[in-house]
């Protein structure tokens, strides 16, 4: 359960904006 | 130059093209219990961005029923109420069928964002949150 939660922040994570 | 929280009433584009914009937002989704509209938009954009290279089946297939699991199966979950059921239908057979597609969250994914342009983010330029901030 962890790792689904974790690869789903992941995901999240990686379509947010990168800091400016 | 604009200061970035006149930018974020421009458009909801605008606002989730910056981290400061997010993070306001989401505080905002937050009192309202619906933070998770937000979530399952990114997740939907980092789904389709995930490349196709070796090994990232599986993870896609993970990453794919992670996403149904959290935000799609449970029918009184905020984000579930606001999807069609022809939409969740689609999503549930492209599993069914392990039928990956980096879009096969879009329709979802446009049904959130037209629920938020039209509800959620005006509420919030009107919000104590934004305001206060502004």
């Amino acid at each position: 359960i962890d790792s689904e939660d974790d690869l789903l922040q992941e995901c999240i994570s990686s379509a947010m904006p990168k800091k400016k | 130059p604009t200061p970035p929280y006149l930018k974020w009433a421009e458009s909801l584009h605008s606002l989730l093209d910056d981290q400061d914009g997010i993070q306001l937002f989401r505080k905002f989704l937050k009192q309202e219990d619906c933070a998770d509209m937000l979530d399952f938009w990114f997740a939907c954009s980092g789904f389709r961005k995930l490349e196709a290279h070796e090994g990232n089946e599986e993870k896609k297939v993970k990453l794919a029923k992670a996403i149904y699991k959290k935000f799609i199966l449970d029918n009184n979950g905020i984000v579930s109420r606001q999807i069609k059921p022809a939409t969740k239908c689609f999503i549930k057979d492209c599993l069914m069928r392990r039928h990956i597609d980096p879009a096969m969250f879009d329709q979802a994914q446009a049904e959130i964002q037209t629920m938020m342009e039209e509800n959620t983010y005006p509420l919030f330029l009107k919000s104590d949150t934004y305001l206060e901030y502004a």
